[in-house]
């Protein structure tokens, strides 16, 4: 329920002046999702993985992960995607670990890492923060996640 | 620069003390429509000079960053029940690096438009410029981050966002020579990648994970045609059966959490 707390949080004034928001007077509250905008989306590309492609050759370092207990964007959806970009794998699949705990298991491509956050949802931060924040470290190290 | 002292927060209600500085505030990204989008930087906790700057993006497409990548995944405060104080997220992001939290496109949370007809025709295209054009001025506003190793991050359907705008800042770093972004990569979690494939992918995590029935699970691969524009009134109908008798009351973004009520 943690989303209605943003919902009550950033409605108030008080926060909205600290943060120099809504100094225009939006004509609607805050919230956390436009129902407008979701329901009125226009363009929206069928698959990203000819962007993917082209980050790739242009040599961005590029990480894709999922946490394993969402069902509405899951990991074998992410998993069935990435396949066809048919990378080279560098690292065969491994478990990853922190703290003492499997964190969930990640295969390296040429280009792209590809990782799993045990027990995480949709929000993997909200879920595994722990394992998340791993995540993020070895990401930013441009480091493979840790074998043990 | 100016600009940035007035977007200083110096301390949010219920806020504990921090010893990192956090600015949020608007971006003007279309003068003429009146388009701005908000921000909220929270610094790194040591060292901002020498950490990298990463920009989070949340999905939807319509929600927002500030409500769940920094309230509630990344951010350094966590909001408590009554929404009275905040308190601190041990495991923030901003440990290791300056967190910027954009809300995208204009319309969601406090960004905004003049021109009330953009709400209605948000897509990709606009809002992967619009960020770009958000970039370039905030950084502006922001010099020392001209030239830092930057990255982006951002979930579900930020899974467009993210690769999108990366690609927006390649092709401006490729036509402007000393290009001022300094782009190194990015990460996508749950991201929506192939319509197509993670449709196929979606209904057999659906099956494998025991949410459907064998009959269900057979009725969606036997009607749904999941390259087709639209799906047909029996496709529709086995997932609407899925979903509202064989789920039961889970939170499918996390399918062992019971619903909110």
């Amino acid at each position: 329920c943690t989303e209605s707390y943003a919902e009550k949080y950033y409605n108030r004034k008080d926060v909205q002046k600290a943060m120099h928001a809504n100094t225009t007077g939006i004509p609607y509250k805050w919230t956390a999702c436009s129902d407008v905008l979701i329901k009125n989306w226009k363009d929206s590309e069928n698959s990203m993985l000819p962007t993917y492609k082209y980050l790739i050759a242009a040599g961005l370092r590029i990480w894709v992960f999922s946490g394993d207990t969402d069902s509405v964007v899951p990991v074998t959806a992410t998993r069935f995607s990435l396949n066809h970009l048919n990378l080279p794998i560098k690292t065969r699949w491994y478990p990853w670990y922190t703290g003492g705990q499997v964190g969930g298991w990640t295969e390296v491509y040429k280009g792209l890492t590809f990782a799993t956050v045990r027990g995480a949802g949709h929000e993997v931060p909200l879920f595994q923060p722990k394992r998340a924040f791993t995540l993020f470290q070895s990401f930013l190290g441009g480091k493979e996640l840790p074998k043990s | 620069v100016k600009q940035k002292e007035l977007d200083r927060i110096w301390a949010l209600p219920g806020q504990p003390k921090v010893g990192f500085s956090q600015f949020s505030g608007y971006v003007t990204v279309n003068e003429k429509h009146g388009r701005a989008l908000f921000y909220w930087l929270t610094e790194a906790t040591s060292f901002p000079e020498k950490k990298p700057l990463v920009l989070w993006l949340n999905g939807g497409p319509g929600c927002s960053s500030v409500a769940y990548g920094a309230s509630e995944e990344i951010g350094p405060f966590r909001i408590n029940k009554t929404a009275s104080s905040l308190y601190l997220n041990k495991y923030s992001w901003n440990r290791e690096a300056n967190l910027l939290f954009l809300e995208s496109p204009a319309g969601v949370g406090f960004s905004y438009t003049n021109t009330s007809s953009d709400l209605k025709d948000s897509g990709d295209k606009r809002t992967a410029q619009d960020a770009l054009i958000f970039l370039l001025r905030w950084m502006s506003r922001f010099p020392e981050y001209k030239y830092r190793e930057f990255y982006i991050a951002g979930e579900s359907y930020a899974g467009h966002y993210v690769p999108q705008l990366a690609k927006k800042i390649v092709e401006y770093n490729k036509a402007h020579s000393n290009p001022i972004i300094n782009l190194k990569g990015f990460i996508v979690g749950n991201a929506v990648t192939d319509n197509y494939y993670d449709s196929i992918g979606t209904v057999t995590f659906w099956w494998t994970h025991a949410i459907i029935s064998d009959q269900t699970y057979k009725s969606i691969l036997k009607n749904c045609n999941f390259s087709a524009e639209k799906a047909s009134s029996a496709c529709d109908d086995a997932v609407y059966y899925a979903m509202n008798h064989e789920f039961g009351d889970i939170d499918q973004y996390s399918i062992y959490t019971p619903t909110c009520t």
